[in-house]
């Protein structure tokens, strides 16, 4: 028996919503530490990675028998967790050898049940092992900056260089119409830390990413006031979203390189 | 001209 009750559907619903248009099917592995999700796009570009841990205080109830794969459309999930108020509480439920996933959602007031049940895929999809490793250089912003920044230079150009050094980040665009560049300096005086934009800098790095896939990742925005951007040369980047009480979201994107 | 990578490039699937 899988059950995982959650105090706020609206993580849940975010979660998805920030998903569903990359990542049309995924599965969500359960097990008793948490529920984790691992899919690439259907280009194979971009993957993505959530974690929530059933130790943190999102969960109110939290129970995994035995682990279980969840496959499931995101497109229809996202259906079903738009019948949901804001500030239900929403558990999911299915069986040790599930077909079928328990949507139960019950209003602040105690006054509305809802329930729904969505048929179970079998998704074959592959797992890739991303290795923990030190980045060069984590760059930490406010989510809606980092929003910003994607959409205004977006307007120019498919791909954005960003090059981070011990000042700060610069991002920049070069289209055929037209080119742009946004700086970041440094800046953790400010008195809210979710307002700061920081820079751990090991080792500067220069490389280029499509906008298609950075401005996907931003419908993430409302899961958290802050995003890291973890850098090293020659690899993909890391843009992670925390998830307050739950875990993170992350996704990883392979760089453009000259030809 | 930029060119796209993929992401399997980087990580190992299993």
């Amino acid at each position: 028996m899988f059950e995982a009750k959650m105090l706020q559907s609206s993580v849940l619903k975010k979660i998805i919503e920030s998903l569903k248009d990359l990542f049309s099917d995924a599965n969500f592995d359960c097990s008793s530490s948490g529920i984790t999700l691992q899919d690439m796009d259907s280009s194979h570009v971009a993957l993505c990675y959530l974690k929530l841990r059933s130790d943190e205080e999102g969960f109110e109830d939290y129970r995994c028998d035995r682990n279980i794969t969840l496959g499931v459309n995101l497109v229809l999930m996202s259906k079903i967790l738009k019948c949901a108020g804001n500030d239900d509480v929403i558990t999911l439920r299915a069986e040790d050898e599930p077909n079928i996933l328990t949507f139960i959602f019950d209003s602040k007031n105690g006054e509305r049940v809802s329930k729904y049940d969505i048929k179970l895929m079998e998704i074959d999809s592959e797992l890739l092992g991303i290795p923990d490793t030190e980045y060069s250089c984590v760059v930490k912003m406010p989510s809606h900056e980092f929003q910003r920044i994607c959409s205004n230079l977006s307007q120019l150009g498919d791909s954005v260089t960003v090059d981070c050094h011990k000042e700060g980040v610069d991002f920049k665009v070069a289209g055929e119409q037209g080119s742009g560049a946004i700086k970041l300096k440094q800046n953790t005086t400010v008195d809210k830390e979710e307002d700061q934009v920081s820079v751990e800098l090991n080792e500067a790095v220069t490389q280029s990413f499509a906008l298609k896939f950075l401005c996907a990742f931003t419908k993430a925005t409302s899961l958290s006031d802050t995003v890291s951007l973890s850098l090293t040369q020659d690899t993909p980047i890391v843009v992670e979203y925390p998830i307050a009480q739950h875990g993170y979201l992350r996704f990883y994107l392979a760089p453009k390189i000259e030809e | 001209e930029m060119s796209q990578c993929s992401i399997y490039f980087y990580y190992e699937c299993f």
